[in-house]
């Protein structure tokens, strides 16, 4: 997937399986991803956990966990809130209409969370105020939000190159079921002329829908990028830029210029 | 090395003039003022290594939770809370009002933002 860190560093990434996007005092996020397609390293989200820790005074311990087939609007306990203070609640987000949406709010800790449901997998976004993060290197090990994704696990600029002028098999794998039928196969100038009838801007959010639909040719998929810039925007106050003065770069991204 | 920071600042915001008595066992204020101490000392983790101020006070603070029968887990604050406006729990459970009460709200706050998506 497609990670952007709290440094405002984009990375696209393999992580197959388990990883750890937060972990400190306040929640601990994981996610578990799974290939996408035969003969790519690619891979999507199919699990989110969120375990908020127990907050004295203001919430008990609370888990969330959405998958791909159910998104739901309640903690793992069958609650939409935690504690009496009514600090932490879960709310289904109606509005832009890509995917099911479901956003919780952490009150005591400033944080606002966004899970969607695109095509057949999800997206994660969160916004937590910076002097609740620890950004020393001490700070609790792997975190993917934090520290971006191990070297070993970044897709390099050359990997789409050779890849994309091959035909796409939709993958199987055993969270996500049977087969399913393959998408049609685009080439980079149909890509991207898809990806302009949502994304205005050619930032990299756009050559992060470029290489979804390169990489699945599942044109629900490509709104992934989409979503996650509607999320920036319903994630106020927010100090970053959505579209960088400089040329859109990919840091050690899969899309090149030259592909995108 | 600023554990002498951290300790500074826990005992201005436990002084007799700052209108928080330790003697109130449970008084929010002061596990709130604990944990920030407590906090303080864990940023300072990497740098004091080895320092025997700070593994005092790392000591000192266990026992401190443990004497005023404070939760590790919970809000902080840097600041004193005036105790004329002693927030209600509900108001302690709000971040941005926290922020207002710890007389911070003037430093604009700052929000970071994670995301992952697509493939």
């Amino acid at each position: 997937p497609h990670l952007r860190t709290f440094r405002d560093e984009f990375q696209t990434c393999k992580v197959e399986g388990a990883w750890p996007l937060i972990d400190n005092r306040f929640l601990s996020v994981q996610v578990t991803n799974v290939p996408v397609v035969l003969g790519s390293s690619a891979t999507a989200t199919s699990k989110i956990t969120v375990i908020f820790k127990s907050y004295h005074g203001c919430t008990d311990q609370k888990v969330y966990q959405a998958t791909t087939e159910d998104l739901p609007l309640a903690f793992q306990d069958g609650t939409r809130s935690g504690g009496d203070s009514g600090s932490l609640t879960i709310v289904e987000r109606g509005g832009s209409g890509v995917g099911r949406q479901v956003k919780i709010q952490a009150r005591y800790m400033g944080t606002s969370i966004i899970v969607r449901r695109v095509g057949s997998y999800l997206t994660f976004a969160i916004r937590m105020p910076e002097d609740t993060l620890d950004f020393s290197e001490d700070s609790g090990g792997l975190q993917l939000c934090l520290h971006g994704c191990p070297r070993n696990e970044l897709i390099k600029e050359h990997t789409l190159g050779r890849q994309s002028q091959q035909p796409r098999l939709q993958g199987t794998n055993t969270e996500m079921g049977p087969l399913r039928p393959p998408h049609q196969v685009y080439t980079v100038e149909r890509a991207t002329a898809k990806c302009r009838e949502t994304l205005q801007v050619e930032d990299v959010y756009f050559q992060s829908c470029v290489f979804d639909l390169l990489t699945t040719g599942d044109p629900e998929f490509s709104m992934a990028a989409f979503g996650a810039l509607e999320d920036l925007k319903a994630l106020p106050p927010s100090k970053l830029k959505q579209n960088s003065p400089r040329p859109p770069r990919l840091y050690n991204q899969g899309v090149s210029d030259s592909s995108a | 090395c600023r554990i002498q920071r951290c300790n500074a600042e826990y005992v201005a915001s436990t002084s007799p003039s700052s209108g928080l008595q330790e003697d109130v066992a449970l008084d929010v204020d002061y596990c709130i003022a604990l944990r920030a101490y407590a906090l303080c000392t864990r940023r300072q983790a990497r740098s004091c290594r080895g320092d025997l101020v700070y593994h005092s006070a790392v000591f000192r603070i266990k026992e401190l939770f443990s004497q005023h029968n404070c939760s590790s887990d919970g809000p902080t604050s840097s600041a004193k809370v005036p105790s004329t406006s002693r927030p209600a729990v509900s108001e302690l459970c709000d971040y941005e009002n926290r922020v207002l009460l710890s007389g911070s709200a003037s430093q604009q706050k700052k929000y970071a933002h994670c995301g992952l998506f697509g493939d």
